[in-house]
């Protein structure tokens, strides 16, 4: 990639990372995840898209296209989320991989 | 290795550096861009709706209706966590990050997008994989770019070349869908707005947090609702024709060039619009169009005023595999927006006696997108007239990313003369094309020469 995209290249590898949400005590219950961006470091702020706390929600999905909503406080998700955030080069292990993947990305020869 | 088993080697990421485990963290807030979404309602809602999917898996995958509603429902929204801070990466990373203002990266600007495909799923392998395109389309804070971006990367980020390293928006479909077709565009939300109402929310919560976001950089400009990109993008025109509508190309201050198949009959009266960047429509009237017979899906439209402002393209004289090139056409958006830009490189050019009688490239090209220009993204010289894409008779797909245009050398001489001449002459040679051109646009292979009797 071309010098232009050195503090873009630099910008995304160190505040990429991934989410992934989950039910305490419901590991079988599977997890979502999705990317996220590390906006600060400290004190750690991390923004990532909401599609993954649908399941949560107390209020179900109708929560989000209430109206004037444009913000729901935290504590609109279910006390059993539970969060998780990895990033570069920090990931689990292989072994947690397959707890956390979804079943069957294969690599099918072209 | 020793002989006695000690402790598994961390397992090495790619990049060679030890791994750790993932942090928890804490919920703040969810947080949405209002304005986003009442663009996606305008732009995707109402009659749209039914043709559009955002899934964010391969569109037959079994998805669940109540699935796709909350998806949809989720379409604009984020989400803000806390974690536990990391001395050692804040001392590691690099000078803070910052937001591109809205409107402060141009239509066709570059763009890098970061995110993981399958999110958690394998991060060894996937974690914060790029991927590069440019700003196709911009309706207020929605953005649309042909970085192509795959299921698990939604909330990533995307950044941009110029300010450097600016964080431009964040992944909110990475699959768009329009009647079944995947159009290779990815949705994107833009950064500064969600962040501004992340630092309102934050700040009456927890302020020394909310002064850690990102600030922002750039040039704020208000968003014309069209902004027309490159300045070469701006000879692209919408062709509307009764109740079918398709994109052309200015190619003199009152002559457009479109689809055949988008303005078929001659004398028929047809509306041109043009963004510079305000909305503008001419009336004009069909003066020409190719035969169905004709391999060429050409036909001409002469204006009943001129084109005020829009610049008139170069017609490129010599091709060359692999330049880099942009698609800019009214497909997706249509009369809502102005044209999408999409990049690509010109991936092959076929020629028959040695003259180029067909383009191909490996731009994002769809539904509405024919007649529009092919530019030389380099020089902005105009290749090519986009007549098609490409789908699979057996399996119904539909490949955006392999499209084929008209050389611009194959009409240039003939529009000319009819500038020149009114004379229709030339234009009507493009009937009589010959019988391996013709065998070309049927996507055949040319008879290099006639099969020799074996008698």
């Amino acid at each position: 990639m071309g010098r232009q995209w050195g503090p873009a290249m630099r910008a995304a590898e160190q505040t990429g990372c991934v989410v992934s949400a989950s039910r305490a005590g419901h590991p079988e219950a599977g997890s979502w995840s999705c990317s996220g961006v590390i906006l600060s470091c400290n004190p750690g702020l991390v923004l990532c898209h909401g599609g993954i706390f649908t399941p949560f929600l107390r209020a179900g999905s109708e929560a989000l296209t209430a109206a004037a909503a444009a913000i729901l406080p935290g504590d609109s998700c279910g006390d059993d989320l539970r969060l998780h955030v990895q990033w570069g080069p920090t990931v689990a292990s292989p072994a947690a991989c397959a707890e956390l993947g979804r079943p069957g990305l294969c690599t099918p020869q072209c | 290795a020793s002989l006695e088993p000690g402790p598994p080697d961390p397992p090495v990421r790619p990049l060679g550096r030890p791994l750790q485990p993932p942090r928890p963290a804490e919920l703040l807030l969810l947080l949405s861009c209002p304005a986003f979404r009442a663009h996606f309602a305008r732009l995707f809602g109402g009659e749209a709706a039914e043709q559009w999917r955002f899934a964010s898996a391969a569109l037959d995958d079994e998805v669940s209706e109540d699935d796709e509603e909350d998806q949809l429902r989720a379409l604009g929204w984020f989400a803000l966590l806390r974690v536990q801070p990391d001395q050692e990466a804040a001392e590691e990373r690099g000078p803070a990050l910052a937001g591109a203002s809205l409107g402060a990266v141009p239509k066709g600007a570059p763009l890098l997008a970061c995110g993981s495909p399958f999110g958690a799923f394998c991060p060894d392998i996937f974690l914060n994989t790029l991927s590069r395109g440019v700003l196709s389309n911009a309706a207020g804070p929605l953005l649309l770019t042909d970085a192509r971006c795959l299921p698990g990367t939604e909330g990533g980020g995307v950044f941009a070349a110029r300010p450097a390293g600016a964080l431009v928006a964040f992944v909110a479909a990475p699959l768009c869908w329009k009647a079944r077709e995947w159009v290779g565009l990815t949705l994107l939300c833009a950064a500064a707005p969600v962040l501004r109402v992340a630092r309102a929310a934050l700040g009456n919560l927890y302020p020394s947090a909310a002064a850690r976001l990102p600030s922002e950089v750039g040039v704020p400009r208000d968003v014309p609702l069209r902004d027309p990109g490159p300045l070469w993008a701006a000879a692209a025109v919408l062709v509307e024709c009764s109740t079918v509508w398709g994109s052309g190309v200015a190619v003199a201050p009152r002559l457009v060039v479109t689809c055949r198949h988008v303005a078929p009959r001659e004398t028929t009266r047809v509306v041109v619009r043009y963004f510079t960047p305000k909305s503008v429509a001419v009336w004009g009237r069909v003066v020409f169009a190719t035969q169905e017979t004709s391999p060429y899906d050409i036909a001409v439209v002469s204006l009943e005023e001129d084109l005020d402002g829009v610049p008139m393209p170069v017609p490129a004289e010599r091709f060359h595999e692999g330049e880099a090139v942009s698609v800019v056409g009214f497909g997706v958006f249509g009369q809502a927006c102005g044209p999408s830009v999409t990049a690509g490189i010109l991936s092959a050019v076929v020629r028959v006696d040695d003259t180029p009688v067909m383009l191909q490239t490996t731009c994002a090209v769809h539904g509405g997108s024919s007649g529009g220009p092919l530019f030389s993204t380099r020089s902005g010289d105009l290749l090519g007239i986009i007549a098609s894409n490409t789908r699979d008779n057996n399996t119904g797909a539909t490949y955006p990313h392999l499209n084929f245009s008209i050389p611009i050398t194959v009409l240039q001489p003939a529009l000319q003369q009819y500038s020149r001449t009114g004379d229709l002459g030339s234009l009507r040679e493009l009937d009589r094309a010959a019988e391996p051109v013709r065998v070309v646009w049927r996507l055949q292979r040319p008879l290099t020469e006639a099969p020799q009797s074996k008698l």
